[in-house]
């Protein structure tokens, strides 16, 4: 049974894409079995891999309301043990379609249940908000990674976050847990960038990955040609930062 | 009456907040009366002016369910001439319970009838996401500020958020136009950066703002102080960049 990892923050901007791309892609070199699931509408995942957004028909919003068998939306991406299940512009749509739909919270774990014996891991992008995407993803997940930028907003909207998790663990999911949180865009010269970090391990102590990516421009370089950063430059100090994260998350499950 | 101008693109971390906020100080300091309205449940406008989240008991949550005047719940700032109506977490709430409720896109519109002959301009600084809140925004306002970084994912999303624009157009608010596109997180020394910048400007041609707002630390740091960055630091880049960004919108107005 593969370990279900949700990619989830409500403030926009700190990573979750990157992360969930280049986790995905560093566990598959590995040679894990990987599964990386778009449920943003932004579809920003699938073209981090060079899938273009209109070629996609058939996205996770037609395994989310039974159109379609995941296994049917699963594409094969230029990495051997990495697949995706692209996002397309209909999931902007499903949060109000599914709002007074019957098991509204936990049609993506239906649709996962089905192919979860295939992977050793599967990565799932949300996207920057805690509405019915979100909540679908946490109520599938066994546990959830925080990406975090060391910026001063990042504190902010944590404990929502965290709300929300603990709403879900009572409710709808209650293996779920922390996975960690994952120190993003550090900037090695910038006194905030080290402030942030101190308070962000201070107050989470071992919650926090050892792992800690930083700001790296071949990161969003990479993205612009449609590959992850250890096809881009496996040199680069980005691709050091998740390749390290794969191994610390492999080291314990 | 006042000019209402929205703040949106739904990709997280663009600069939304940072350009909602410091406009809105830069037209205050010009001696514009301005209302800053946060409608985005994360709150980080009016944390970014240095009002404490646990302190609001009265948010611009409770002017949309009908259940509070928005004039109760303005607030003075430090700026003479910049009032904040804020947010809090009930917001997070407002997108389910206003999908079935009468008149759902024009509740923010309502509420700020009775209050937009009292300012020269007001900023509403949205979520990153197209749900109700952005469209209860775009409903209301005469203009749209669409602040975009110089990234790769920048482009990506754009197509999705004029559409939506021109929708609100044709059906909720027939005369709201684009006031330009913004280039935030400029960096000089980054080619992706200036790569961005001209695919983005002979895309948009005149749409774009000749204002740019550089990557600039300090834009960063004076919000962990609860400051507009031009009372934290007015010589800064960040700061000449949004005092441009005013003068140049005045000029039009
Ligand atoms: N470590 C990094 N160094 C430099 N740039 C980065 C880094 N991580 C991400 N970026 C860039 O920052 C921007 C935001 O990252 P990303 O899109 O992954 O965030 P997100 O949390 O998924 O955003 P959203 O909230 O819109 O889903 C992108 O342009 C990305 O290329
Ligand atoms: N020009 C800039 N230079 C450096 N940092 C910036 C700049 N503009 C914004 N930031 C920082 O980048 C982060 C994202 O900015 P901000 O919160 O304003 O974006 P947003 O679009 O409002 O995000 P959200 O989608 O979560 O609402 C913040 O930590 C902010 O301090
Ligand atoms: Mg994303
Ligand atoms: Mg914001």
């Amino acid at each position: 049974m593969g370990r279900i990892i949700a990619v989830a923050n409500q403030k926009g901007g700190v990573g979750k894409t990157t992360t969930a791309i280049n986790l995905a892609a560093s566990l598959a070199v590995a040679e894990k079995k990987t599964l990386l699931v778009d449920i943003d509408p932004q579809a920003n995942a699938g073209s981090g891999l060079g899938c273009k957004k209109n070629e996609i028909r058939e996205s996770v919003y037609h395994a989310l309301i039974g159109e379609k068998d995941i296994k049917d939306v699963i594409r094969r991406t230029e990495l051997k043990y990495l697949d995706l299940a692209p996002s397309n512009i209909d999931l902007t749509g499903a949060e109000i379609e599914l709002v007074s739909a019957i098991s509204r919270e936990t049609r993506l774990r239906e649709a996962i249940a089905s192919i979860s014996d295939d992977y050793d891991y599967i990565i799932i992008d949300c996207p920057p908000s805690l509405g019915l995407l979100t909540v679908n993803s946490l109520t599938s997940a066994d546990s959830v990674i925080v990406p975090m930028q060391c910026e001063y907003f990042a504190m902010e909207g944590l404990s929502h976050l965290l709300n929300t998790v603990n709403l879900i663990k009572k409710s709808l999911n209650p293996s779920i847990k922390i996975e960690g949180i994952l120190l993003t865009m550090f900037d090695q010269r910038n006194r905030l960038s080290h402030q942030v970090a101190e308070d962000i391990r201070a107050h989470f102590k071992e919650q926090v990955f050892e792992s800690v990516i930083p700001r790296n421009v071949k990161l969003s370089e990479c993205t612009s040609f449609g590959k992850p950063i250890l096809l881009y430059d496996i040199k680069s100090r980005g691709a050091v930062g998740y390749l390290d994260l794969a191994q610390e998350l492999m080291a314990r499950h």
